[in-house]
This record gives structure tokens, sequence and C-alpha cells, in this order.
């Protein structure tokens, strides 16, 4: 563990935080994509497939108990409990655009082929496009609310400092996984425009209203 | 290619 995981991990708790606190506080889900909340659901169930086989540290174990049971508890909020502020008309992103290719790619590029592997592989590739359902709905919706770009923001960061990690660990420690690499550097893209847009412009208290 | 032979990162 170095300080930039540790950060990355403390940034992806805090965006699932800020994310659960918005929706309880407003009781409501509007600009939140439920699409992208199954697509991460989907991202940790198939990367802690080992959970229960391979015990690293109860750190390890711990995040991810959280991490699967607040997505699986952010999916009940958006289509059950908060289902009337649900905004499907703008949640149009078509996610079989993603799995397929993704799925494919799993098959084709990963470091073993075997079952766990593949799907290991797949739950990093689908990770690095996941957001995309999120971003297509603010665009389409032309703006985001304060509390969801705190929430991007700090998802954001996360694989970026990941990043990070991976620089640090490759100098410290000679461990390099290239399929998570550029997984992680094509996640940070997606969110670079984001990342603009929320530095020029939350940082100063304004809203991010896109050119709809 | 030297990953750990089980991922140990989140």
């Amino acid at each position: 563990m170095n300080i930039f995981r540790l950060c990355g991990d403390m940034s992806h708790l805090a965006a699932i935080i800020i994310l659960l606190l918005k929706m309880w506080k407003t009781r409501s889900v509007a600009g939140i994509s439920g699409k992208s909340q199954i697509l991460f659901a989907t991202v940790f169930t198939a990367r802690y497939l080992d959970l229960f086989t391979s015990f690293i540290s109860i750190y390890n174990t711990c995040m991810k108990v959280f991490f699967i049971g607040t997505v699986y508890f952010t999916i009940y909020l958006i289509y059950m409990k908060f289902k009337a502020t649900y905004d499907s008309n703008h949640d149009s992103f078509r996610v079989e655009f993603l799995i397929v290719p993704v799925g494919g790619l799993a098959f084709l590029v990963n470091h073993e082929f075997a079952p766990l592997e593949i799907i290991w592989t797949f739950s990093i590739y689908l990770e690095s496009v996941a957001i995309l359902p999120q971003l297509f709905m603010i665009s389409k919706t032309g703006e985001a609310e304060t509390i969801t770009s705190h929430y991007l923001f700090a998802l954001g960061s996360y694989r970026a400092l990941y990043l990070c990690n991976w620089i640090y660990r490759y100098y410290a420690e000679g461990f390099f996984d290239l399929i998570a690499v550029v997984a992680g550097v094509v996640q940070t893209i997606l969110y670079c425009d984001f990342f603009y847009l929320y530095i020029t412009k939350v940082m100063k208290g304004k809203k991010i209203s896109l050119p709809a | 290619y030297n990953n750990r032979e089980e991922h140990d990162e989140l």
C-alpha cells in the first residue's frame, strides 16, 4: 500500500458517500445515471469474485464489501425508493455498445486465459467506460447539480491517483500491470473535460451548465 | 508482466 493508492481509495470512498448523501438528503436521484450505477455494480461484482477465495488484508476485504454493498444500495435508491425522481428519458445511453466490445476485448487481451482472470480483465475494461452514461446524461440535460459535480470530481480523481500509484509501484516494487494502466489512462482521460469545467466553474461557486 | 498472482488492488 502507498499514499497514492490510499488517497485513491479514499477518493473513491468519498465519491460513493457524496452520492449517497445527495440521494438521501435531497430524497432525489435527479441527474444521476442509473445505467452508470448498474455498470459500476457489474464492475465490482466481476472484480471482487475473489472476495471469499483470496484474503489480502482486512482493509481490502472491508473496502470490497463496502463498495459492493453501497453500489447495490444506490441502484435500489434509483430504481425503487426514489424511482419517481429518476430521469430515465435523459439516461438513454446504449450500454450494450459498451458491454459487448469490452466483453470481447477481455477475451482477446488479458494476462491469462483463465475464467477468473478474464472476468477481472472485463471489470477493468468496463470500469474505464462505466461513467459514460453519466457524462452523456449531463450533456443531454445540459447541467449538473453541484453535489453531483463533487461526486464526479472525487470519482475521476480516484483513478488518476491510481495512475500515480502505478508509477510509484513501478519504481518502488517493479510492479507493472499494462492492462490496468491503459484502462486507467482511458478512464481518467474521459473525465478531463469535466475536470476542466469543475476547476473553472464549480471551484468558483458556479454551476456546471454545458452548452445544451 | 509481473502482476502478482492475485490482484491486490481494489
